[in-house]
């Protein structure tokens, strides 16, 4: 990616991350849809031997052969059993039953994770720069899982099988399904596995944001990512006739309008008889009244690239993408094919809103190529799956965010930078948005730590990018939530935006192996079959035994509460919840002092001890965190932080207090 | 008619296995066959899980779930990219 390694401050601490050889040895296995070897990000100049460890393959097939491996690209193979079964067999004349990636989502994943550099990179001149994954001397895996039809389960699980025994250290996936408790969800219980290896599994949160519970990948032993903005942005502008000029984005890249020629402008809801008119679906737009014109199109239903077809078709020239209240003022801009800017809400009003007022409405669209140091940055993307957690409300969810707004990373050379049939441009990097983007993200910054520090394990790994992220900008204000414009809350960013330099001297981790995952499971009252459909091993709960959901040795805090009956949901009477946590040392001997930082009034937080003296390394020391709530109103969320630190190292946690 | 067959991942307790097999691949074939004669196994899964997916009818997945050693049945879910 162009941008991320400096927003993320990679490039100005080179020397704080392990040489070529200790991250070379680190191997990134994504499970998406393959990939494409040409890409200039596999190429493996400066690289070692293929670590001795790996027992991978380079699988051929069709449009892939073995010699498309290699140092950097050690793995590709494809998993389409489960696929086949459910669709016929692949057609090799529409897709590539091959590792080979015809679509382009699993190159810009695993170029993202660990693509090596590569200089001049852009789209269209967009987003110029050099490009490199997070983790770019790791080596890559690719797991092709993911077909024109969809990911089948039985796919994924076979893959995930074969990258553990293959020796991979990080597995990515962009993908997700429906809710399920973890013994009914086939990633949950393969994560599980992998875990028990000393593998992380990075998945992405989701894209059903902004509501809540939208999340995918809740699994505690998965760390799960959702997305937040650069401070990079491509402006575009939409000039009417009024005089009004209002801004967007876009990554248009063709033949603009002249500045001065404004052309008739039409919202598409009247120029269609649709009664979805106003969507641009295929077909909708009666041709005599868009020929020749700029349309107004709402965002949602089809693709948003789509609708500029659909504009095009009907002979309009260009295209004006208005976000509806479910977007917001989130702007995603896309390489269009014909000129057009995408607006927030409160513009594509305005514009609407003008077109009724005038008899003869007109507009134009200018193109401003890339800015970068746009601010507030991050901001959580609209997107972004929200917390609570839908499975266990007790863990918080997602584990932290990290870039995945208009992010430029690799593509296939067999599909435009649309993905549209229409689209006959070919690309060596596209610019596309999601939480499958900011998973990979983690998946190679975790690769990072795990070169520095091989020995760790995957859940001190997520701690150590979990308890180092930051929550507020520069100037101590909240992160933003783009959807709102308002302060988020750590449902919407976990433990906050991913900081890696940080992460790989974090001081303190809350380490957890299987033992307090299968203990999880007893707080969870699973029987021994659902525990073992999940781990694979004989595992009795201990009936005498208190299991606690909120004792897991997790690196943030959830405080369920029970509003009182009867009490109106306003009495002061006080719930007590006792949580313990396990930190270990992973620094120099220090002094740890925790503080709790909080806005609210109806939780009192205290910390036990309030002072941690580790004299050695890998030494651990247990402390309680106390709640006294009073009771609130049902839906009322309060948050807070607890912090401890030793005047070098900040070890922070989130805490959600939800009352239901 | 021909019954509909979905694609299941059959999750296997490889403890109770029989001494009468050789390796766990024979015994989840065997598990197979006593309920489907045309039982096609996709995938044997050895490390994340221990089980093994087929397509199945329902009848059949509803038989196969009470055989020994069989811990519990996932109908095939699809996936989406993020």
């Amino acid at each position: 990616t162009t941008r991320t390694p400096q927003f993320l401050g990679l490039d100005a601490s080179q020397s704080l991350f392990p040489d070529s050889t200790t991250a070379s040895d680190v191997v990134v296995g994504v499970l998406d849809t393959g990939v494409w070897p040409e890409s200039k990000s596999f190429d493996d100049a400066g690289l070692g031997p293929v670590p001795s460890s790996w027992k991978g393959e380079c699988e051929a097939g069709n449009n892939f052969n073995t010699s498309h491996c290699n140092r950097k690209l050690i793995g590709a193979r494809f998993f389409s059993k489960g696929y086949e079964g459910a669709f016929g067999p692949i057609v090799a004349k529409t897709e590539s039953k091959s590792p080979r990636d015809d679509d382009g989502h699993g190159t810009h994943t695993s170029t993202t994770a660990a693509g090596s550099a590569v200089a001049e990179a852009s789209l269209f001149g967009y987003a110029a720069g050099t490009a490199r994954g997070m983790a770019r001397h790791a080596r890559v895996a690719a797991y092709k899982i993911c077909w024109q039809g969809g990911c089948f389960s039985s796919d994924i699980v076979a893959a995930m099988d074969a990258a553990v025994k293959d020796g991979v250290n990080v597995l990515s996936m962009s993908i997700g399904g429906s809710v399920a408790d973890y013994d009914r969800d086939s990633v949950a219980i393969g994560a599980f596995g992998a875990m028990t290896k000393g593998i992380l599994v990075s998945c992405s949160a989701g894209n059903g944001g902004p509501s809540s519970m939208t999340l995918s990948n809740v699994a505690p032993w998965i760390t799960t990512v959702g997305a937040g903005t650069l401070d990079r942005e491509f402006p575009a502008y939409a000039m009417l006739g009024s005089g009004k000029n209002y801004s967007g984005v876009s990554l248009y890249s063709g033949k603009p309008f002249s500045d001065s020629s404004l052309v008739p402008l039409v919202y598409a809801a009247n120029v269609s008889n649709s009664s979805y008119g106003n969507l641009c679906m295929t077909g909708s737009l009666i041709p005599a009244k868009v020929s020749g014109k700029i349309v107004v199109c709402d965002r949602g239903l089809n693709s948003r690239v789509q609708k500029g077809v659909v504009v095009k078709d009907a002979g309009g020239i260009g295209m004006i993408l208005t976000n509806t209240d479910s977007y917001g003022e989130e702007l995603v801009a896309d390489t269009h094919l014909i000129p057009t800017v995408a607006v927030g809400q409160l513009t594509g009003d305005a514009i609407k809103k003008y077109i009724l007022s005038d008899t003869k409405p007109t507009a134009t669209i200018t193109f401003a190529g890339t800015q970068l140091g746009v601010q507030p940055s991050p901001v959580v993307a609209a997107f972004s799956s929200r917390g609570p957690n839908p499975v266990t409300p007790d863990i918080l969810k997602p584990d932290l965010i990290a870039p995945g707004v208009n992010i430029l990373a690799g593509w296939t050379g067999a599909a435009g930078p649309t993905g549209l049939q229409e689209d006959t441009r070919r690309v060596s990097f596209n610019i596309v948005s999601g939480t499958s983007m900011s998973c990979p993200h983690v998946s190679g910054l975790a690769a990072l730590v795990k070169g520095v520090h091989f020995d760790w394990s995957p859940a001190a790994v997520k701690s150590a990018l979990m308890t180092t992220t930051y929550t507020t900008y520069k100037d101590g204000e909240t992160i933003k939530d783009i959807a709102t414009g308002r302060p988020s809350t750590p449902f919407d960013y976990g433990a906050g935006h991913v900081n890696p330099v940080a992460a790989l001297d974090p001081g303190l981790v809350y380490d957890a192996g299987v033992d307090d995952y299968l203990g999880f499971l007893c707080a969870l009252n699973y029987t021994s079959a659902r525990i073992k459909t999940i781990s694979q091993q004989d595992y009795t709960c201990e009936s005498g035994k208190k299991y606690s959901l909120g004792d897991l040795n997790y690196p943030s805090f959830v405080v369920p509460l029970q509003t009182a009956s009867g009490q109106g949901g306003g009495s002061s009477a006080a719930t007590e919840v006792k949580y313990t946590r396990t930190l270990t040392n992973v620094g120099t001997p220090a002094t740890y002092k925790a503080s709790v930082s909080s806005k609210t009034r109806a939780v009192k937080i205290t910390v036990e001890p309030e002072s941690l003296t580790f004299s050695q390394t890998n030494e651990k020391k247990t402390f309680t965190v106390t709640f006294s709530a009073s009771s609130m109103p049902s839906g009322t969320n309060e948050f807070a932080r607890m912090e401890w630190s030793d005047g070098k190292h900040t070890v922070g946690s989130p805490i959600a207090i939800s009352w239901t | 008619a021909v019954a509909e067959k979905k694609t299941y991942i059959v999750h296997m307790d490889k403890s109770t296995m029989p001494t009468s097999f050789t390796d766990h691949f024979e015994w989840y074939d065997s598990a197979l066959k006593t309920v489907s004669d045309s039982g096609n196994m996709l995938y044997a899964y050895t490390d994340v899980i221990h089980g093994f997916s087929a397509r199945l009818t329902a009848d059949e997945a509803k038989s196969l779930e009470s055989h020994p050693g069989v811990l519990s049945l996932l109908e095939e879910v699809k996936y989406e990219l993020h």
